[in-house]
């Protein structure tokens, strides 16, 4: 629900981004990445996230937003997203 | 709604599963209980059977553990992930694991272990996740009551795909559809303000709108407040007092965000409504004269919300004093100097200023369809 005028911040933390790193390994079949190859990693953790997003109806920016990471807290069940 | 790769599916109709041990939460036979209402609402819109055996490997293996619990893929300690499934296959295929770490209930407190059950059931058949919000085999946990379950439209049609009808389906024209907000002939059950968000109400969902935003995010109306019926009459914002009112036949509750305010429901006829009043259609709240308007049939009641009591010389009729509107109203809300009243398809921007109706709009086009 909206809150009321209360303001909330949506800068994302190091321990935010791991989490969504991992909701997306466990749901989008996000693979582990060899160290140092971040830039790549980079690519595929926004597509992966574009993948998501797209599925929830979400703004596909392939960005990590507050509608985004809030829906990823929800309660829900393991089962991928995506058949693997 | 979706399959696993290769429409993975069971080469028989006559399955059995086995409940390999239980939760503390319940007792045993509510466990027995939820699982076997969980297979009934698969079985009952397909030709599928299922049989409980209690020793020896079913094909459908039941289970409840937490972390690393043997298949790899460990669940995470309270909430996030409540439990999995396997598509159908050999060994592991079918079988079913519930998270201990959840409290698993029978009604709205921690996760409801029929409803999950259910979804995962729908994994162990064949059944991907649904992109549908209000389809059970949505991937985001969604309490939708305790009672009356009827297996949403989505999940019916993605099944018989792969396992054809039933012939004993005992609800085969209930299956709720997810309402389409751009579907020409929308039709609205209540619309309301809320904190600057509009909440749009149809069946078991509202819609929230944010006003700077296109997108309206579907929510199903129980998973915010599960106290409250799946499908509402009226509802209205008291700003004064930042409550949202919600009507549903001769009941209406009080809500402060997402708590039910102490002492409600009340009955609509302690507003000063008539007995004979058995629901009413459409309240809308003119913050400008601080009056509660209701609408019921083609009469409409005027509620001065400072005394707490009916206006005088009411009921008056709604062609009356809204000529042009039609003689029934749906759904209505105010904003800016206008009332906007709903009947049926089409929505009707009245000035209270001037009191007449200055534009008529499809109803879809709130969701700027």
């Amino acid at each position: 629900l909206p809150i009321s005028d209360e303001d909330d911040s949506d800068e994302f933390t190091k321990q935010d981004f791991e989490f969504a790193e991992r909701y997306l390994k466990t749901h989008y079949n996000l693979l582990s990445n060899p160290a140092g190859l971040l830039r790549k990693s980079a690519g595929t953790f926004a597509s992966k996230l574009r993948e998501m997003q797209a599925f929830f109806g979400l703004d596909v920016t392939g960005k990590l937003d507050e509608d985004t990471y809030e829906l990823m807290q929800q309660p829900r069940c393991g089962v991928p997203d995506v058949g693997e | 709604y979706n399959f696993f790769p290769r429409k993975l599916k069971w080469p028989q109709n006559n399955l059995t599963y086995r409940i390999v041990n239980y939760t503390p939460d319940l007792k045993k036979s509510e466990v027995d209980r939820a699982f076997r209402k969980a297979f009934k609402v698969w079985s009952d819109v397909t030709p599928l059977n299922f049989t409980r055996i209690r020793s020896g490997t079913a094909d459908i293996m039941i289970s409840f553990g937490r972390r690393e619990h043997g298949d790899f893929y460990p669940f995470d300690g309270p909430s996030g992930l409540l439990a999995h499934a396997f598509p159908p296959g050999p060994n592991s295929g079918g079988d079913a694991h519930f998270d201990e770490d959840e409290l698993w209930s029978t009604d709205s407190n921690g996760y409801n272990l029929f409803l999950v059950a259910a979804h995962e059931f729908g994994h162990s058949l064949g059944l991907e996740h649904s992109r549908d919000p209000g389809a059970l085999m949505y991937p985001v946990y969604t309490y939708t009551g305790n009672t009356g379950f009827l297996l949403p439209d989505d999940d019916v049609q993605g099944i018989q795909v792969l396992y054809g009808k039933g012939d004993h389906d005992p609800h085969p024209d209930d299956h709720p559809k997810t309402p389409e907000k751009c579907s020409p002939n929308l039709t609205l059950d209540a619309i309301t303000e809320l904190r600057g968000e509009m909440m749009i109400f149809k069946d078991r969902f509202f819609w929230r709108l944010h006003p700077q935003m296109v997108d309206a995010d579907l929510v199903q109306i129980k998973s915010f407040w599960p106290e409250i019926p799946s499908k509402i009459d009226a509802a209205y914002e008291n700003s004064e007092n930042d409550h949202v009112l919600l009507f549903r036949g001769r009941k209406f509750w009080a809500l402060n965000g997402y708590d039910i305010v102490e002492g409600y429901p009340k009955k609509i006829y302690e507003l000063g409504l008539p007995r004979s009043v058995k629901a009413i259609d459409a309240a809308v709240h003119i913050s400008e004269t601080g009056k509660t308007l209701f609408f019921v049939g083609e009469k409409y009641w005027s509620y001065d919300e400072n005394s707490q009591v009916m206006e005088k010389d009411y009921p008056r009729f709604i062609e009356d004093d809204f000529p042009g509107i039609g003689h029934r109203v749906d759904a209505a809300y105010q904003k800016n100097g206008y009332i906007y009243f709903f009947n049926g398809a089409l929505q009707f921007e009245f000035s209270i200023w001037s009191e007449r109706i200055i534009r008529v709009l499809n109803t879809n086009s709130i969701f700027w369809c």
